[in-house]
């Protein structure tokens, strides 16, 4: 249980709620 | 015999016997999924923040994001009347908290509360403070140590300056707020135990 944050769904979660914000960043 | 969820991120302690394990987990998801996605909102907002690899600002928020909630929802442990308000808005005693199967997480999380709240810190300083609570580079699976320290060292310059200039005459307020950093890995440990034994049972 060293990633309780993955076992949660968390990961999911900030992935979804960062992903807009990421996907505008230039390269 | 009833399973009680005594998190203060669910609506209710009280779970439906009658619900599978996944439904009454799907259930709490729904009530702490806003809270994480502000969470993530928060970070977006911390100058620099943006900057950082996209594995390292997960890895942040997947790491501290339950020590930024215990931060921002300080408020819902009400130390004089030792009650615990859920966010369906209903006040819990720690005695009944207790008999529904709390364990010493919850004192440990009134006593942070407490002294978090006595500092008596402004909606800024809170603010700031949050943003260091997230920065951490000894967080595990940070792939570029050096920008999340370098982006650290500079909230923590900021947040120095910022509770030097409001209050002159507490320079130990600045040195009780590192200390909470401790603190919140502790409570962080314990969650995660808690949530352990949620997954077996």
């Amino acid at each position: 249980f060293s990633d309780p944050a993955s076992n949660l769904g968390l990961e999911d979660i900030i992935r979804k709620a960062l992903m807009g914000n990421l996907e505008e960043r230039p390269e | 015999r009833r399973m009680h969820l005594v998190c203060p991120m669910n609506t209710s302690p009280s779970v439906d016997p009658q619900k599978s394990g996944h439904e009454v987990w799907e259930e709490f998801s729904h009530s702490f999924t806003p809270a994480v996605r502000e969470v993530v909102e928060f970070a977006k907002k911390i100058p620099g923040f943006r900057d950082l690899s996209q594995h390292d600002q997960v890895s942040l928020l997947k790491a501290g994001t339950f020590e930024v909630l215990v931060v921002r929802f300080a408020s819902l442990f009400d130390v004089t009347d030792r009650t615990v308000t859920f966010l369906g808005g209903n006040k819990y005693s720690v005695d009944t908290l207790r008999s529904m199967g709390a364990s010493d997480l919850l004192n440990s999380m009134f006593d942070f509360s407490e002294k978090l709240i006595n500092l008596g810190l402004s909606e800024e300083e809170m603010s700031l403070f949050t943003a260091v609570v997230l920065v951490s580079a000894d967080r595990s699976g940070i792939e570029n140590v050096n920008s999340v320290e370098a982006l650290q060292e500079t909230l923590i310059r900021a947040l120095r300056s910022l509770i030097t200039r409001n209050h002159p005459n507490e320079s130990a307020i600045f040195t009780k707020l590192l200390l909470k950093l401790p603190d919140l890995r502790s409570l962080n440990n314990m969650h995660s135990e808690q949530l352990l034994a949620f997954k077996v049972h």
